[in-house]
């Protein structure tokens, strides 16, 4: 099974046009493997991505340097989905 | 395992077998409203089963509606469950349903997308494709909401096989997404389609090829708008709506701009809620309160569509 420790989730919040060029640029940027969950669309509203641990320093940096806001909305990904499969196993005996 | 409908446990995530399970349940314990039909084999051999739910006649107009066709949203396939059974209980005591099930028919495809599904339960949590190989690719799977003949291959897809958003090597070359055009062509007498996935609560009509605005725009706004005021009326849970390419972004080979061109007026995608946060991994208590509110919504366009009949 495949897993995904220390892999993060962030929350972006681009705050006008230009930031969003920016995050929309992260797209293309494949050697992050980044996982858009929230694609961009619109200054108004945030983008969710998941990060692999691999590529979390780099997306940090690339985020803070451009001094574009982001949040944490997922610490550890791992973590949630062994939560998340722990209740369905207590839910099913 | 759970006996008969009414002890499954829906407010919990599935494994696959156990809505197929659900599923034969229904059908075994409503021989006359609910029926099953197999659309189609997946990649991998499984059935892509649709539940009927018809009190009769026949071809008569119809309503589709299909969760899970992007397999990581597990909510969807939980709420597309709760749908089914909400259908059988309420029929016979809402009116409104009442009277869309005299006149039309109801079809759910509940896992449009099995093999990704039983993926993101033994494998890989995260998928969201199909899992059809790639030629000369290492990369597995197409995004079977980019694979439909409508501006295929266009802005807003990905001709990389290792993309989420890889529209496949020609329109219609996933079974999942084959068996559901030929599904419709022969049926011939939708009247709604709508397509549910996750997260970002929205209600969306087409386009999402192009700009070209749908000649029933105005109808499909305002009836949108109703549907999200119904969906926000029990938790408060604020959607946005509009056409796909305007209200997110360009997005070309998807499902319900294939099925509007094909004369299907009522044409809708939802993405579900992210309240209660974690996107994807949304929490199991949150499937009921989505499932619930989103069903608001779902009878607004309904009734409509029975009311509006073309």
């Amino acid at each position: 099974k495949e897993t995904f420790d220390g892999h993060q989730v962030l929350r972006i919040a681009p705050r006008d046009e230009a930031q969003l060029a920016l995050v929309k640029d992260m797209e293309d940027m494949m050697e992050f493997e980044l996982d858009f969950w929230k694609g961009v669309t619109e200054v108004a509203t945030h983008v969710d991505v998941r990060v692999p641990f691999h590529s979390l320093q780099s997306t940090k940096t690339y985020l803070e340097s451009q001094d574009i806001k982001y949040s944490i909305m997922i610490e550890d990904l791992q973590v949630m989905l062994d939560e998340e499969q722990e209740e369905m196993d207590s839910a099913a005996r | 395992e759970p006996r008969n409908t009414d002890s499954f446990d829906f407010s919990r995530y599935h494994t696959l077998n156990e809505i197929y399970s659900f599923q034969d349940m229904l059908v075994a314990e409503n021989p006359k409203m609910v029926s099953k039909i197999v659309i189609g084999r997946s990649y991998e051999g499984r059935p892509l089963n649709v539940l009927k739910f018809s009190t009769g006649g026949t071809n008569r107009p119809a309503i589709w509606i299909d969760t899970g066709i992007h397999s990581r949203e597990w909510v969807t396939q939980a709420s597309g469950t709760w749908f089914a059974k909400k259908i059988v209980t309420d029929y016979g005591s809402d009116p409104a349903l009442t009277a869309i099930l005299d006149t039309m028919d109801i079809f759910l495809e509940i896992v449009t997308n099995p093999d990704g599904y039983y993926y993101t339960h033994n494998t890989n949590r995260m998928w969201r494709k199909t899992r059809k190989p790639n030629s000369g690719s290492s990369c597995v799977g197409v995004d079977p909401n980019r694979n439909w003949d409508a501006g295929f291959g266009g802005a807003g897809a990905s001709s990389n096989p290792c993309s989420e958003t890889y529209h496949g090597p020609s329109a219609h070359s996933e079974s999942e997404v084959k068996s559901i055009v030929d599904f419709v062509k022969s049926h011939g007498n939708l009247k709604a389609f709508l397509s549910i996935h996750s997260y970002s609560q929205m209600l969306l009509y087409p386009y999402g090829y192009t700009r070209t605005v749908a000649k029933d725009q105005a109808e499909l706004h305002a009836v949108a708008e109703k549907a999200i005021t119904d969906l926000a009326s029990l938790y408060g849970t604020r959607y946005r709506y509009g056409s796909i390419i305007t209200t997110i972004y360009q997005a070309s080979g998807g499902t319900i701009d294939w099925t509007y061109n094909q004369g299907i007026k009522y044409s809708y995608t939802f993405e579900l809620r992210d309240t209660g946060r974690y996107g994807f991994i949304l929490p199991a208590n949150q499937i009921i309160p989505t499932a619930k509110e989103t069903w608001l919504a779902l009878m607004v366009i309904m009734d409509h569509t029975y009311k509006n009949l073309y």
